[in-house]
C-alpha cells in the first residue's frame, strides 16, 4: 500500500507541473504577441524598426474563454480541415454528404453550375461550386454598387475621415489604417526607415515585393489625411512603382481595358473628382457556410495592389464578431485596393477557421493560410502591384459581376 | 467569412440595403 500512495503521489506531481508549464508556455506566447504588438520590436531581433510602435492593437481584453480560444492553433486546424476535405469521397456517397452539408447549413442545390453531386470529389469542391450566371442577375447601372458576394450585410455606414473608423458590428470599432494597413501610415508618408522595411523584408521573400503605396493618388491617406472631396493636386502624380510584379498578369483581355480606359483614366477622374464632394463608405458582407463563396467585382475598377496580413483565423460568425473586438484585425485577410471612377476603392475578403484560403483568380501568387506563413513576422503585411496587368491603368481592369475569386476550405 | 468594402464615393450616394439583410452578389448594395 505505500508503493501504490507513492506511486499516486507521483502521478499527481507530474500532472500538475506539465499543467503548469503548458499553461505559463501559452501564456508567455500571448504575453509576446502583445509586445511585439504594441512596442514594434520584431521577436528575432534582426528588424528593429520602432516605427511600427503605431500598431496599438488591443487583442484581448475579453473573458477567459476568448482568451482560452485564442490559444487553440486556428491556422493549423484550418490546414487540417481543408486537407480532410479533400480527400476524394467515394462516388456513392458524395450525393448523401453533400445533401446533408446541404441541409445542414442552408445550402441551395438549385443553382449549381453542374447539379450532379457525384461530379464533386471532395467537399473541398463542392464548397467552392460555380453557380448559373442567370442566377444572379447583376445591376448594370454604372452609378450602381452592387454587392460582391452572397450573404448576411453585418455592418455598413460611412466613415469618418477624421477618425477613419469602420463600425464592425453595432459599437465596435476599428481603424481603417489598421485593417487596410499601417505598419507605419505607410499611406501618409514614407520615412527613409520603412524604406528601409520594405526593402529588408523583399530581401527575406524575395518573392514579394513591396511598393511606395502613397503613389495611389486616391490612396487612403489623402482620405483620411483631410476631407475627401477637397481633393488637392499632388495626390493624383503619376505612379513611379518601382518593381514590376506578377508577370503572369498580362493585358488579356483588351477590350475589358478599352472599356475601363474612358472611366478610369487617372486623367479622366481627375476632371471628375475635382468638381465632386466625396465620402468614404463602408460595407461588412458575412458568408455564412452554406452560401455561395466565390466573390465578384462590386463596380468597374482597377486593382493596383494587394495587402496580404497573414494572420489568425478565428472564427466571423456574427457571435465572434459580437464579441471580439478587433478580429478583422487579427485575421488573415487580402486588402485589394486601387481606385474607380469616384476615387478609393477597396475589397477585403477576411479569412476565418473553415476557409483560411483566400483565392484571387488574377494572382495566382496569392496563397494565405501557408503552412511556411509561420516565419512570417506578426502584424506584418505583404504587398504586391499590379501595374503590369495593364500598361495604360496600371492595375487589373475589373469589370462589374466579374468574378475575382473566392474563398476554399482550409 | 466576410468582405468588406471601403470606398470613395459622392456624397449623394446612398446605401440600399439594411443590417442583417441577406442578399446575392450582382443585388444592388448602393448607388450614387
Amino acid at each position: 500500500r505505500p508503493e501504490n500512495s507513492k506511486k499516486r503521489m507521483v502521478k499527481w506531481v507530474v500532472a500538475t507541473s506539465f499543467t503548469l508549464i503548458v499553461s505559463s508556455y501559452l501564456i508567455n506566447q500571448h504575453y509576446q504577441k502583445i509586445k511585439v504588438a504594441e512596442s514594434g520590436d520584431v521577436v528575432e531581433g534582426d528588424l528593429q524598426d520602432k516605427e511600427k510602435g503605431k500598431y496599438r492593437i488591443k487583442i484581448f481584453n475579453n473573458n477567459w474563454l476568448f482568451f482560452c480560444y485564442s490559444t487553440l492553433p486556428l491556422n493549423a486546424i484550418s490546414r487540417l480541415w481543408g486537407q480532410v476535405n479533400s480527400l476524394n469521397l467515394p462516388t456513392w456517397v458524395r450525393p448523401w454528404s453533400y445533401k446533408l452539408y446541404a441541409t445542414l447549413f442552408h445550402a441551395n442545390l438549385d443553382e449549381m453550375d453542374d447539379p450532379d453531386l457525384s461530379h464533386y470529389e471532395n467537399l473541398s469542391q463542392f464548397f467552392y461550386r460555380t453557380i448559373r450566371p442567370e442566377t444572379r442577375p447583376i445591376d448594370f447601372d454604372e452609378n450602381v454598387v452592387v454587392c460582391p458576394s452572397d450573404g448576411k450585410v453585418l455592418q455598413f455606414g460611412i466613415i469618418d475621415p477624421h477618425l477613419g473608423h469602420i463600425e464592425q458590428v453595432k459599437g465596435l470599432t476599428y481603424s481603417v489604417k489598421e485593417f487596410l494597413g499601417t505598419h507605419g501610415h505607410p499611406l501618409l508618408q514614407r520615412t527613409p526607415s520603412e524604406e528601409k522595411l520594405g526593402q529588408d523584408a523583399k530581401t527575406d521573400n524575395d518573392h514579394r515585393e513591396f511598393a511606395r503605396i502613397n503613389d495611389i493618388p486616391y490612396s487612403l491617406n489623402d482620405i483620411i489625411g483631410h476631407t475627401p472631396g477637397s481633393q488637392s493636386e499632388d495626390h493624383l502624380q503619376p505612379f513611379d512603382y518601382k518593381m514590376e510584379k506578377n508577370q503572369a498578369i498580362s493585358d488579356q483581355d483588351s477590350s475589358k481595358t478599352l472599356t475601363l480606359l474612358s472611366e478610369l483614366s487617372p486623367n479622366y477622374v481627375k476632371q471628375k473628382l475635382s468638381s465632386t464632394d466625396t465620402q468614404l463608405y463602408f460595407a461588412v458582407i458575412y458568408l455564412a457556410p452554406g452560401d455561395y463563396h466565390h466573390y465578384h467585382s462590386p463596380v468597374n475598377w482597377v486593382c493596383k495592389l494587394r495587402r496580404h496580413f497573414p494572420g489568425e483565423l478565428f472564427s466571423v460568425a456574427p457571435y465572434f464578431q459580437r464579441n471580439f473586438p478587433n478580429l478583422f484585425v487579427l485575421n488573415e485577410r487580402v486588402a485589394l485596393l486601387g481606385h474607380w471612377k469616384h476615387g478609393f476603392f477597396s475589397m477585403t475578403p477576411v479569412g476565418a477557421t473553415n476557409v483560411g484560403s483566400i483565392k484571387l483568380n488574377f494572382d495566382k501568387e496569392l496563397i494565405t493560410n501557408e503552412k511556411t506563413q509561420r516565419h512570417c513576422k506578426p502584424h506584418t503585411c505583404y504587398e504586391a502591384t499590379y501595374e503590369n496587368a495593364s500598361k495604360v491603368l496600371g492595375g487589373v481592369p475589373l469589370i462589374k459581376g466579374e468574378e475575382m475569386g473566392g474563398f476554399m476550405l482550409g | 467569412s466576410t468582405v468588406v468594402l471601403c470606398f470613395e464615393a459622392p456624397r449623394e450616394f446612398n446605401f440600399k440595403i439594411n443590417v442583417g439583410d441577406k442578399v446575392k452578389m450582382g443585388q444592388p448594395l448602393g448607388k450614387v
